[in-house]
C-alpha cells in the first residue's frame, strides 16, 4: 500500500514535537521532515503496521545524516599535524569554553601530548585568574598579559612560545560574546588573523534553543567553524542544539561536556544523539 | 437624500466586527511557529494556542478591528496574563540570593543589582557565596571593585553557610545584601541541597533565578527544580542584548509564581533594565 499522506503527517507531527521538545530548533525540524517526506513520497510498504516505523527510520537516517556531515577525527588530526597545533574556542557568554580548555588539556595529555593556553579573554572579571587556577591544577603553562590586554597578542606570544619550548598544543581561550556584537566579532576575526589556528571549535550550550542555530552561523561566517562542542549536557537537556548547529554550519560535534570535572568530556557520536532523542 | 444614507449604512456595515475563520488559523498557526521559534515550552503554546483560537472564533472583534488585529490582541492578553502581576522591589533593607543554572550571568547580575541599589541611595553590600568555580571570588572581588561595593569572601572556606553567615555577620548595618551562589542544575542532588542549606540558614527576603534568555525546553523542569528548594520570588532574564527571544521565561514565570524582574543586556555594570512586558511580548512575536 502506498504511504498515505495523512498517517504520514500524523506520524511526522509526533516526531516533530519530539524533536521541538528536545530542543532541535524549529527551521531544522522543518528542513528534517521536508527530506523525510520526500523519501517517502509514495513509497510501497508491504504491512500497515510497518508505517511508524518506517517513518521513525527514515527520520532517524536523515538525523544521522545531519550530524555526519564533514566529519573530523579530533585524534588523528593532533596526531597528524605538524606542531604545534593551534586550536582557538569562540562562543557566546557563559557556554563552558574556559571549563572545556581545561577539558582538552587533560584529554590531550592523557594522549602524550603537552599544551599551552593562551588567556586571551582579557576582558571579563576573574577570567585570567579562572585559567591560572586550571593550568595550575593541570601543570600546563599559561600564556597571559595583563587584565585589559589585547587578546590577539597573548595568542601570538603563546603560538610562538609552543614553538620555541616544543609544545605540542595551543589552545586559545577567548571572551564570550554576542554574535550581534559587531566589535566583538571583529575582535575575534583578529585574533584569528594573528593566531593562525587549525582548528576553530565553537563551544555551545546543551540548554540552549532555537537561537542556537543564529548564534552558530554567525559565527561561521565571521570566523569558519571547524567542529563544535556541547556543553552542559549532564542537565538533563536532550542537546537538540547539537542538531540545531550541525545543520546550521554544515560542520561535526566534536565532544559533548557532561561536567565540571576535567575528565566530564566524552567524544559525540551520532548514534548516541539519535538514542538519546528519541528514548 | 439617499446616497448620503447608503453611504453612511455601507460604513457602518464595512466598521461591523465580521469573523475571517480562514484568516484567523492562519495568523494563529504563524504565531504558533513564532512561540516556538522563541522557545516557548511546546505544552505551553500548545495550550496558550488552543485558548487563543477559542477566543478568536467565539469573541466579537473590537470595532475597526481587522481578523488578524482581533487575534493578536488576544494573543497580547494571554501572554500578559502568563507574565503575571508585575513587580518593583522594593527598596527597603534586604538580603537577596542569587540562585541558578550554569554560566547564566547570576555573578555578573549581582555587580548589576548592586550598582542599581546604590544608585537609590541604598548601601550595599556582597557575598561571595560560591566556593565551586575556580576563581569565582575574584570575579566577585573585581566586580564589587569595578562598582565600589565591600564583598565578603574567604577563599580557604568551603562551606557555603559558613561564608554566607559570616557575610551576614559582617554587613549587618548595611541595606541591601547580594548572595552570589555557584551554578547548579537540577539533577546535582548535592548541590541543590547546598543551595536549600544557605537558604533555610539565611532565609532571605528574596531570591532571584537568574536565567539565560536562549534557554530552550528546559527552562521549565530546571525552574520548578529551583522553586522547590527555595521558593523563588523573582526571575532576572539575562542576555537579551543578543537575538535570543526568551519564551522560556514564561516557564519560568509558570513554574515559580514569581514575575520577571529585571533583564539584563550586556556585560556592564550598566547593562540592567526593569521588564517591560509590551516590548518583552512584541520581541517574541517576532
Ligand atoms: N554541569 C556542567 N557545567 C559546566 C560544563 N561546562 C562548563 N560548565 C560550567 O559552566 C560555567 C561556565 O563555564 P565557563 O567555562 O566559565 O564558560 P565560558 O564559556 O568560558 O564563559 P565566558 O568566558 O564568561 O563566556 C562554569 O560554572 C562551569 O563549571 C558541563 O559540561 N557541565
Ligand atoms: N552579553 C551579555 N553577557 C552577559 C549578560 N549577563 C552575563 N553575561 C556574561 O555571561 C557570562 C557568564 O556570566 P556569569 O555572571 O559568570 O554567570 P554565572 O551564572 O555566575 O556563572 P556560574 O557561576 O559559572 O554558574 C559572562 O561572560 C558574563 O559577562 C548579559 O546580560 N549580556
Ligand atoms: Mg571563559
Ligand atoms: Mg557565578
Amino acid at each position: 500500500k502506498r504511504l498515505k499522506f495523512r498517517v504520514l503527517n500524523d506520524v511526522l507531527s509526533e516526531l516533530e514535537i519530539i524533536l521541538m521538545e528536545s530542543d532541535v530548533a524549529l527551521p531544522v525540524v522543518d528542513e528534517i521532515t521536508a527530506e523525510v517526506k520526500s523519501e517517502l513520497e509514495g513509497v510501497k510498504l508491504r504491512r500497515k503496521e510497518d508505517v511508524g516505523e518506517f517513518i521513525e527510520a527514515s527520520l532517524k537516517s536523515a538525523i544521522r545524516g545531519v550530524l555526519t556531515t564533514n566529519p573530523v577525527d579530533f585524534d588523528d588530526f593532533i596526531a597528524r599535524h605538524e606542531k604545534p597545533v593551534v586550536l582557538m574556542f569562540v562562543g557566546v557568554n557563559g557556554t563552558g569554553k574556559t571549563t572545556t580548555i581545561a577539558k582538552i588539556v587533560q584529554y590531550l595529555k592523557d594522549r602524550g601530548y603537552s599544551s599551552v593556553i593562551a588567556a586571551s579573554d582579557t576582558f571579563r572579571a576573574g577570567a585570567i585568574e579562572q585559567l591560572g587556577i586550571h593550568s595550575a591544577r593541570l601543570g600546563v603553562k599559561l600564556i597571559k598579559h595583563q587584565a585589559g590586554g589585547d587578546p590577539a597578542a597573548v595568542a601570538y606570544d603563546a603560538v610562538e612560545h609552543a614553538k620555541a619550548r616544543h609544545k605540542d598544543v595551543v589552545l586559545i581561550d577567548t571572551a564570550g560574546r554576542m554574535q550581534t556584537n559587531k566589535n566583538l566579532m571583529d575582535e575575534m576575526k583578529k585574533i584569528k588573523r594573528v593566531a593562525k589556528p587549525h582548528m576553530m571549535i565553537y563551544v555551545g550550550d546543551s540548554l540552549a534553543g532555537n537561537d542556537a542555530v543564529e548564534q552558530a552561523s554567525t559565527f561561521n561566517e565571521a570566523v569558519s567553524i571547524t567542529g563544535a562542542i556541547l556543553c552542559k549536557i549532564d542537565s538533563d537537556a536532550r542537546g537538540g542544539a547539537a542538531l540545531s548547529i550541525a545543520h546550521a554550519v554544515g560542520k561535526p560535534i566534536l565532544f559533548v561536556g557532561t561536567g565540571q570535572g576535567y575528565k566530564d568530556l566524552v567524544p559525540f557520536s551520532a548514534d548516541w544523539m539519535v538514542n538519546r532523542l528519541f528514548g | 437624500n439617499l446616497s448620503t444614507s447608503l453611504r453612511k449604512t455601507l460604513k457602518k456595515i464595512a466598521n461591523y466586527p465580521h469573523i475571517d475563520k480562514d484568516v484567523i488559523r492562519e495568523v494563529i498557526h504563524d504565531i504558533q511557529r513564532a512561540l516556538v521559534m522563541a522557545d516557548v515550552n511546546v505544552r505551553m503554546v500548545r495550550d496558550i494556542t488552543r485558548r487563543i483560537e477559542e477566543r478568536a472564533l467565539s469573541e466579537r472583534p473590537e470595532a475597526g478591528m481587522s481578523s488578524k488585529e482581533h487575534v493578536i490582541r488576544i494573543v497580547y492578553e494571554e501572554l500578559v496574563h502568563i507574565l503575571g502581576e508585575s513587580k518593583e522591589v522594593p527598596l527597603k533593607k534586604m538580603n537577596i540570593m542569587m540562585v541558578g543554572l550554569y554560566g547564566q550571568g547570576k555573578t555578573t547580575t549581582a555587580g548589576k543589582l548592586a550598582r542599581y541599589f546604590q544608585r537609590k541611595g541604598m548601601r550595599v553590600a556582597m557575598i561571595a557565596g560560591d566556593v565551586h568555580r575556580p576563581a569565582a571570588i575574584d570575579q566577585l572581588r573585581q566586580i564589587a571593585e569595578k562598582v565600589n561595593v565591600p564583598v565578603y569572601y574567604d577563599y580557604d572556606e568551603k562551606d557555603a553557610v559558613k561564608i554566607v553567615l559570616g557575610g551576614l555577620e559582617e554587613f549587618k548595618h548595611e541595606d541591601i545584601i547580594i548572595i552570589d551562589t555557584a551554578g547548579r542544575h537540577a539533577l546535582e542532588d548535592d548541590l541543590i541541597d547546598e543551595m536549600r542549606c544557605i537558604f533555610e540558614a539565611v532565609n532571605p527576603d528574596e531570591k532571584f533565578l537568574v536565567l539565560d534568555a536562549t534557554i530552550g525546553q528546559q527552562a521549565g523542569p530546571q525552574a520548578k527544580a529551583f522553586n522547590d528548594a527555595v521558593q523563588v520570588t523573582g526571575v532576572v532574564l539575562t542576555k537579551l542584548d543578543g537575538t535570543a527571544k526568551g519564551g522560556g521565561a514564561l516557564s519560568a514565570v509558570a513554574a515559580t509564581h514569581a514575575p520577571i524582574v529585571f533583564i539584563g543586556t550586556g556585560e556592564h555594570p550598566d547593562d540592567l533594565e526593569h521588564f517591560d512586558p509590551p516590548r518583552f511580548i512584541s520581541r517574541l512575536l517576532g
